[in-house]
């Protein structure tokens, strides 16, 4: 799954994801990506997040707007994400994912939980070239 | 300090970013940079977890999910189960664009994206098809189902539903959750994600 954040200069904040889902999945499956709030959410009051992993457990939590709402409410977007996670996480501690949190002013963080490895990329005035950010979770 | 305007995306899809990094910085709006963005890994199929090509379902199709929000008027537009349309955010955008709704799924969706314009071809490659193949001979394993018959731990469908003993059903609200819920997919990792 990909899922993107994209705020223009403006503010104006955008969120997207595209997937094919899990292998040998149920025929109609539809995991988190899909369903706002979880796979994705945007706000130009609070930002974007848009999270990965294991879409039938992680879209029980509505990780994504949980971020936002919380960014909404001046949490940075690293401890937003951490708060978005934590109770996917206590109750589905074997789960794997992860999501990424930007705010308004393009501050962004991420919070991963049981892979083995997590990155994201972005670009930004802040850099002359995509960068890639490696999370450890 | 502001470090506006920003593209992120999760995974180092870094085709992806720069391509709606590259629109964004050339003046395209923030709505469109991100179907760009995003349609460049439904292209590239990015690490077989976007676009056409992999993760075939139980049947070996490949469907595609999508979906795409505006933060400032909280639009909607996505897609779920959408069979034999690749493009499938480009979908979604349209979906935002086209209907007052927020979700369409499956044969529908795909009926809406062909009356949008968008061409129906398969979604299936030699990969996808080696993927089911693969799963098929090693007795469909891993498997999402849980409580049918035969086990799905060790035999391939049809399935139906295991009958629980009597006693199960007498149990606690609490006990029932634990029976129909698994506490993780161990087969969900780094290749094998939504």
């Amino acid at each position: 799954t990909i899922g993107m954040i994209v705020i223009d200069a403006s503010g104006h904040v955008w969120a997207g994801t595209s997937t094919n889902g899990a292998n040998h999945k149920v025929p109609g499956r539809v995991g988190d990506s899909p369903v706002m709030g979880a796979g994705a959410y945007a706000s130009n009051t609070g930002g974007g997040a848009a999270a990965t992993g294991d879409g039938d457990i992680m879209m029980r939590f509505l990780p994504s707007l949980r971020a936002v709402i919380e960014m909404e409410r001046g949490v940075s977007p690293d401890k937003a994400a951490q708060i978005a996670m934590a109770p996917i996480i206590q109750h589905y501690p074997q789960f794997s994912g992860a999501l990424v949190a930007v705010n308004i002013t393009g501050h962004q963080g991420a919070s991963c939980h049981g892979f083995s490895s997590f990155a994201y990329s972005l670009a930004s005035t802040q850099y002359t070239t995509v960068k890639v950010i490696n999370v450890p979770c | 300090s502001s470090f506006l305007p920003i593209v992120v995306n999760t995974w180092p899809f870094t085709s992806a970013t720069k391509a709606a990094w590259d629109a964004l910085s050339s003046g395209v709006s923030a709505e469109e940079s991100l179907v760009i963005g995003c349609t460049t890994c439904e292209v590239l199929q990015c690490d077989g977890s976007v676009g056409y090509g992999s993760n075939p379902d139980e049947r070996g199709e490949t469907t595609l999910d999508a979906m795409i929000m505006d933060g400032s008027t909280y639009a909607v537009g996505a897609v779920a189960d959408l069979r034999r349309v690749k493009n499938a955010i480009g979908v979604a955008q349209a979906i935002l664009h086209y209907t007052d709704h927020t979700l369409l799924v499956g044969e529908s969706a795909t009926s809406f994206a062909l009356e949008m314009g968008f061409k129906e071809e398969s979604l299936a490659t030699n990969n996808s098809i080696n993927m089911f193949k693969s799963w098929q001979q090693n007795k469909c394993q891993p498997n999402f189902r849980q409580n049918v018959q035969p086990d799905p731990k060790s035999s391939c469908g049809p399935y139906s539903p295991l009958p629980p003993p009597p006693s199960k059903f007498q149990r606690s609200g609490s006990d029932r959750l634990k029976l129909y819920t698994r506490k993780s997919h161990s087969e969900i990792n780094r290749n094998n994600h939504d």
